[in-house]
């Protein structure tokens, strides 16, 4: 099973279109292990960026160092997960 | 009995396909399940079928999950099935429609995908096809349809997380719901429901010209949205695909619009900014609440404008 300790997802505002056309180039990069949950689409619309762990640093980086702000919306998806996964096993053991 | 089942959790497909058959026990006078096909994998494709008889009656197709990831969907399906037959002979609105049109709903629409969430990566999103001289697995089922297929709105790559697949209804999950539909001959309404973030959304995505009946479907919209705000606040904006978002080609609504059915919409359900896709389950019956309101505008809509 995939796991995703440490794996972030930013909320990230691009202030103009040449910001959601680095967002674009971003997620092109095939070494970074990134996902668009919300894509790059225009300035008035959140993008939200899943980032693998071992990616976080350099994400991070070239969002910092293009001016491009952002917000940690989950700051650890494998805690979300294990927590859905908990509440699963409880309902189902309400249910039986 | 339906009565046992915990609608504010998430479930399994054997939960879910399991719950399926007590519904249809619970009103075997209203529900029905059909089989349109099997899933790459050799899932079956289950359909509830809402009718009160005759036969050929025009119909609306409503379906959840086909981004596998996108588990709220699936749950509001299971809650809005549960909600149509309960409501049925008890709400006006749902009896007037189910006495005049038949409504067919797909819940796991992506059963593989589904499954794959389950069992090996939560953020799965796409089928579980092989693709031919790649290592990397499965299609976009939202790029597969054939309207508008291949263009700039969708990927050739098949790593990639919007890949379109070798050609147009290459996906067993698609070609059956084409098949389903083109067979009927009668469906007036396409309703797909995905997440997230807050949109509903009508033709077209994988063209910048306005649908012949953009003004309608843009008027129906609207008042959808607000209806669906007025039970929470939840606020939804609303549009054609390519105004909305992006450029997006071979879309399931593109091609039922281009196939003849002239209400055909797209849900992009709630998070309100704090969860993505990892909604959680205590969320699952308030989206669902706000969304029904929002499917009712549009299939009294299909019932009060026959076409």
């Amino acid at each position: 099973e995939e796991l995703f300790v440490g794996d972030q997802v930013l909320r990230i505002t691009a202030s103009d279109e040449e910001q959601i056309t680095l967002l674009k180039v971003l997620g092109e990069q095939e070494e970074l292990q990134v996902d668009f949950w919300r894509h790059p689409t225009s300035p008035s619309h959140p993008v939200d960026l899943w980032v693998s762990f071992s990616s976080l640093q350099p994400v991070k980086t070239f969002l910092e160092s293009n001016s491009i702000s952002y917000s940690i919306m989950i700051k650890d998806v494998q805690a979300l997960l294990d927590e859905e996964k908990k509440t699963m096993t409880k309902s189902r053991r309400t249910e039986r | 009995s339906t009565s046992t089942f915990d609608f504010a959790s998430y479930h399994t497909i054997d939960e879910i396909y399991d719950w399926m058959d007590t519904l249809v026990d619970d009103h075997p006078n209203l529900v029905s399940k059909i089989q349109i096909g099997q899933s790459f994998e050799n899932r079956s494709l289950y359909v509830l079928k809402f009718s009160t008889g005759g036969s050929n009656r025009s119909a609306i197709w409503l379906d959840t999950g086909i981004h596998a990831r996108e588990w709220v969907t699936q749950a509001v399906g299971v809650w809005t099935a549960n909600k149509i037959a309960k409501e049925y002979g008890q709400d006006p609105s749902v009896t007037a429609i189910l006495d005049s049109m038949d409504i067919f709903l797909e819940i796991i629409t992506n059963p593989d995908g589904f499954a794959f969430t389950h069992s090996s990566n939560r953020l799965w999103r796409k089928t579980r096809s092989i693709n031919a001289g790649s290592h990397c697995v499965g299609v976009d089922p939202n790029r597969n349809w054939d309207a508008g297929f291949g263009g700039s709105g969708s990927s050739s790559n098949p790593c990639s997380e919007t890949y379109r697949g070798p050609y147009g209804h290459s996906e067993r999950e698609v070609k059956a719901i084409v098949d389903f539909i083109s067979d009927h001959g009668n469906v007036k309404s396409v309703i797909s429901i995905h997440s997230y973030s807050q949109m509903l959304l009508f033709p077209y995505g994988y063209k910048r010209t306005p649908a012949p009946h953009y003004q309608e479907l843009n008027e129906l919209a609207k008042k959808a949205v607000r209806d669906l705000a007025a039970v929470y606040g939840t606020k939804y904006t609303y549009g054609s695909i390519v105004d909305t978002i992006y450029v997006a080609d071979g879309t399931t609504i593109d091609w039922a619009y281009d196939n003849g059915v002239k209400y055909s919409f797209t849900f992009e359900l709630r998070d309100t900014g704090r969860y993505g896709f990892l909604l959680p389950s205590t969320q699952i019956i308030p989206t669902a609440t706000e969304t029904w309101p929002a499917l009712l505008d549009i299939m009294i809509h299909v019932l009060e404008h026959p076409y």
